[in-house]
């Protein structure tokens, strides 16, 4: 699980049986004691892999958003809740809600939340601390983990603060200038899961290709089943993007895109969502 | 598949905010000037924890446990 604070932002995205949606009252609490009022919300997951473990109101994205709608400022008016779902897998879908002052959304960053299952036991092998590794801190096994796996080669340029958890699971936040990337690992076999995301723009100078970006993250889990739902801020979508995604996940490690669903909702962008599995499978 | 395991699909909030009276250039710090115990609160709520943090000029980073 991660957080990040920016200076008018905060993302934070928990797995288990977390109550993530506690933290909405608290935090624009927070804020409004800083002169800071709430200009947008987004809520987002996947289809759980144990729906049923879930705590409410986690069992229906319908209750979910209700929990959310309750505890938004109606100045939130602009609001939009929409379940994406694959019609070749109805068992991945993606789930967001939106609520937003201002029917213009003043983002114009692009965040890419990639959702990978059924990780190669071979690499997954790698989240596992080894004998002798619970004689060093967390720490250092974490750095041992982002190391042998390659995810040190995700992004060259960012600092990783990454974990170890006992006896298996790794988590790291990449911290690259203003762009923030963030990896989750599950390697348990039978349910095994890996998250990637990363937020940046289209138009930054310099920064590298979101396809090339996606493929070597990819690459370090060798997933069965990949889902991306990428989300442009205002005006940003560019379909050529998705487009490019789709050949380079093709061409690099034959991955087939399977589904391609997209909508919009009002102030908060555009989200595209695909799903992709191994070409031969 | 098992019947119970680790949930690794995790849910995701993000929350954006403006500054009512004045430019965000003269509070620059925002949302970062929440104090540690603020936080670790909500995370309380939540339930997860902080187990590893970083921050550069731009924002802060914190990895959780939950």
């Amino acid at each position: 699980s991660s957080l990040f604070v920016y200076p008018t932002k905060i993302i934070i995205k928990t797995c288990g049986t977390t109550q993530l949606l506690k933290s909405i009252r608290p935090l624009i609490h927070l804020a409004r004691n800083l002169g800071l009022t709430l200009r947008a919300c987004r809520y987002s997951r996947g289809s759980f892999i144990f729906p049923k473990a879930q705590p409410f109101p986690y069992t229906s994205f319908k209750d979910e958003v209700i929990v959310v709608e309750e505890s938004l400022p109606k100045s939130l008016c602009y609001r939009k809740a929409s379940v994406m779902t694959p019609s070749n897998n109805p068992s991945r879908a993606w789930h967001v809600f939106t609520a937003s002052a201002d029917v213009e959304s003043d983002e114009h960053v692009v965040v890419v939340e990639v959702c990978m299952t059924e990780l190669d036991r071979v690499n997954a092998r790698s989240f596992f601390k080894r004998k002798g590794d619970e004689k060093n801190n967390s720490d250092s096994a974490g750095k041992e983990m982002t190391r042998l796996s390659g995810i040190d080669n995700i992004n060259a340029n960012a600092y990783i603060c990454d974990f170890a958890f006992d006896p298996c699971g790794y988590s790291m936040n990449g911290v690259d200038g203003d762009r923030y990337s963030t990896i989750h690992v599950t390697p348990e076999d039978g349910f095994s899961y890996a998250s990637f995301e990363c937020g940046l723009s289209l138009y930054d100078n310099g920064h590298e290709d979101i396809s090339e970006v996606l493929s070597r993250a990819i690459d370090v889990f060798r997933p069965s089943d990949v889902s991306i739902a990428t989300t442009y801020g205002g005006e940003d979508y560019n379909h050529e993007v998705t487009k490019r995604v789709e050949r380079v996940l093709a061409k690099k490690l034959d991955l087939k895109c399977r589904s391609r669903l997209m909508d919009e909702f009002p102030g908060s962008g555009t989200v595209v969502y695909q799903s992709f599995t191994p070409r031969r499978k | 598949m098992a019947v119970s395991g680790f949930e690794g699909f995790e849910k995701r909030l993000e929350l954006r905010f403006f500054d009512d009276d004045k430019p965000i250039t003269k509070n620059p710090m925002g949302l970062r000037l929440i104090d540690f115990e603020s936080l670790d609160q909500v995370l309380n709520e939540v339930q997860c924890t902080v187990v590893s943090a970083v921050a550069n000029r731009s924002f802060d980073a914190y990895v959780l446990s939950e």
